[in-house]
């Protein structure tokens, strides 16, 4: 989900 | 990451000649702005605040020099895939499908079903004109590169961490989906037709 670096896609 | 930028590398070298799709570089465009927002609202590290202004500045560069500098090498005539047809889709299933129903996560989901589709384009362009410069499936060819490490990079993940990203995965193996195709051209065809340089034959 948006602005969360351990589980998004960049 | 890396296969990432030298795909956009690859593509600005391929701007000085045509067979690029500008409409999917400006959905690229697109995703990536709706995307990397959180660049505002949260700090996660110096590598994630660089990779992104390095994304955002290559789609908006590509973006300006398709439209305007090399305007008259640009295509447009085989360039005519409706966007409608995908922002609309995208748009409502990223109102419908999402984690929470927030401005920033709605615009994160909407960029990444954006994501999945911002090729389509670009393969319906070179499928109107029949074949891809060789420079052209050598983009492509790293785009797909790239989006098949991250199917690698979620199994080990979901190996190691026990968690996946649904929505993430899910439109990732269905934009994997749409370069397979591309993939048995440039293997299958690439080989044969590399020496005559005028690129790779693509069936209608």
């Amino acid at each position: 989900s948006a602005g969360d670096p351990d589980h998004d896609e960049l | 990451n890396a296969l990432h930028v030298i795909a956009l590398l690859l593509l600005l070298l391929l701007l000085l000649s045509c067979g690029i799709s500008g409409k999917s570089q400006v959905l690229f465009a697109l995703v990536f702005t709706t995307r990397y927002l959180d660049l505002f609202t949260n700090f996660i590290s110096l590598y994630n605040t660089v990779m992104k202004v390095i994304f955002l500045l290559c789609s908006y560069v590509t973006v300006y020099m398709i439209y305007w500098r090399f305007w008259k090498s640009f295509d447009s005539e085989n360039d005519t895939f409706r966007l409608e047809f995908l922002l609309v889709p995208v748009t409502g299933l990223s109102f419908l499908e999402n984690y929470s129903f927030t401005p920033l996560e709605i615009l994160w989901t909407f960029s990444i079903y954006l994501e999945s589709v911002a090729i389509l384009p670009q393969l319906f362009m070179i499928s109107r004109t029949g074949e891809a410069e060789t420079i052209t499936t050598h983009y492509l060819f790293f785009l797909g590169l790239y989006r098949a490490l991250y199917l690698a990079n979620w199994i080990w993940r979901y190996h190691t961490e026990n968690f996946y990203d649904q929505i993430a995965v899910v439109s990732g193996v269905v934009q994997t989906i749409f370069y397979c195709d591309f993939f048995y051209l440039y293997v299958t065809k690439g080989r044969c037709q590399e020496g005559d340089g005028h690129g790779i034959p693509i069936p209608a």
